[in-house]
């Protein structure tokens, strides 16, 4: 190999314009039909993702069980397929890693070492050390503890939008959601039943914790919540409610009366619900999950409105925004809207890199990683939103979740492609939920 | 890390932001 390779002649020459045009043209159809690309059902008539590309009957023989030493090798001379690399990406020891770096940056650092080594990683990466709290360098034991500073008080004040940024970051991508696909890429989409999930028709999810959620909200009377000293009004919180046929008034907005839900059959009829409008959540859920899933529609439940929320109301759209933390960003997230979240589904999946290059290559990258659905409802509306993991910060915290425990030991892990389900059921019989104000501190992602 | 959020809104919802605008908690995303 020296010997060839030191003694083999390079010769180079110019390629024809018409090499690179047709290359054009390749590289334009492919993407093509990966935008076209045919969606695979199960036997539940869900949509199956898993990894695609010309290894994947290797893949799905031998596993992670292919060498990885020879994935590695193959990785630096073929890396030329975006295809190729979630194979080679998905052979890596990505969790493992994660645990490593995790435990490396608990580390606790000499008292003398950390302003310096705070400071040079904060010249690498550009954190404004101005606005921390506490500001004393020393105070942060770890690179961990570091990573998941706060800010001081007022140095992010908050918009008058509906909408505000959770999290400090780069904005990748936003639009509307069509056809239930959200836009990963210009030309890539991944299925928005994948990224959130649904409940499978006729068996309970994979798990299902219940527990009372901290109760930050207290509901004044019929018409007003107070969430951390912000009062909202509940219709303004929870939106105007529809009334059920045949009567004025009903929903949320007028929690004391006993109106039977009702709920759309097969044929657009409304029939009565089964259930009690003050039944147990999960039990409306489930039974509304069986209703949506008979309709064929996707099973965002709106409560309030006797309705699936898979299909908006009239004059409303399903609309996406995706929003990258870089390293040096303060890693905390923020409620982005007055909202109460009903449940947690947590995916566990792999912790592939979600940097703006990795989106760009690696399809369906926030389908295949370790992530958090909240989901629950706005003034107008399903709102959900989706904290995704990454190699380096795995971890992901839920400050009024205490039971979720993300990035565990592989021995403890649920199957891959199923979630672990927790409903947020308040104290306050009207809410139904956990209520965030507009910018509450939700929660973080940790290094590891 | 990444955060996407997934909203029904009215259909004159509008982003206030470009693709790749660097953006901070609090910060306007949209308004209807």
């Amino acid at each position: 190999l020296a010997d060839a390779w030191n003694h083999t002649p390079t010769k180079w020459y110019p390629l024809p314009v018409a090499v690179g045009a047709l290359l054009l043209i390749v590289l334009q159809y492919r993407r093509t039909r990966r935008s076209e690309k045919e969606v695979q059902l199960d036997e539940n008539g869900l949509e199956v993702v898993k990894l695609k590309g010309p290894w994947q009957k290797a893949y799905d023989a031998f596993g992670l069980s292919i060498s990885k030493t020879y994935c590695f090798t193959l990785h630096f001379s073929m890396c030329i397929d975006s295809y190729f690399q979630v194979h080679v990406f998905g052979a890596f020891p990505l969790k493992r890693l994660s645990y490593v770096w995790g435990y490396l940056n608990s580390l606790e650092l000499p008292v003398w070492f950390r302003p310096y080594g705070f400071k040079l990683y904060s010249w690498i990466f550009g954190c404004n050390l101005n606005e921390i709290d506490p500001p004393d360098l020393a105070h942060y034991a770890s690179l961990g503890e570091f990573f998941y500073r706060k800010l001081k008080p007022g140095a992010r004040p908050v918009a008058d939008t509906v909408l505000v940024s959770p999290a400090d970051g780069r904005v990748l991508h936003f639009g509307v959601i069509r056809d239930g696909r959200v836009e990963q890429i210009k030309g890539a989409t991944y299925s928005l039943d994948a990224l959130l999930g649904v409940e499978r028709h006729g068996s309970p999810p994979p798990a299902s914790i219940e527990f009372q959620a901290r109760d930050q909200a207290e509901v004044l009377d019929r018409d007003f919540a107070d969430i951390n000293g912000i009062q909202y009004s509940l219709q303004d919180l929870l939106g105007t409610p529809c009334p059920p046929s045949g009567s004025a008034e009903g929903g949320v907005g007028s929690p004391t009366q006993e109106l039977p839900m009702p709920m759309p059959t097969k044929h657009g009829e409304q029939t009565d619900a089964s259930v009690s409008p003050d039944a147990p959540l999960q039990d409306v859920v489930a039974h509304e999950a069986g209703v949506a899933a008979e309709m064929g529609v996707r099973p965002f439940l709106d409560r309030a409105q006797g309705r699936p929320a898979g299909s908006v109301k009239p004059g409303h759209s399903l609309f996406f925004a995706v929003i990258y933390l870089a390293p040096g960003d303060y890693h905390r997230f923020h409620s982005p809207a007055a909202w109460v979240v009903e449940k947690r589904r947590h995916f566990v999946g792999d912790l592939f890199s979600v940097s703006p290059w990795m989106v760009d290559k690696l399809a369906d990258v926030f389908v295949l990683n370790e992530r958090v659905a909240l989901l629950g409802r706005w003034k107008y509306g399903f709102f959900g939103m989706v904290p995704v993991g990454a190699t380096n910060v795995g971890s992901i915290k839920i400050n009024f979740d205490q039971a979720l425990r993300t990035n565990v030991d592989r021995r403890r892990r649920p199957p891959v492609g199923t979630f672990e389900e927790a409903v947020y059921t308040s104290a306050s019989p009207v809410l139904r939920g956990q209520p965030l104000s507009k910018a509450q501190e939700m929660g973080g992602f940790c290094l590891g | 890390s990444t955060i996407v959020l997934v909203f029904e809104a009215p259909q004159d919802f509008e982003f206030v932001v470009k693709t790749g605008q660097k953006i901070k908690v609090g910060e306007r995303l949209g308004d209807v």
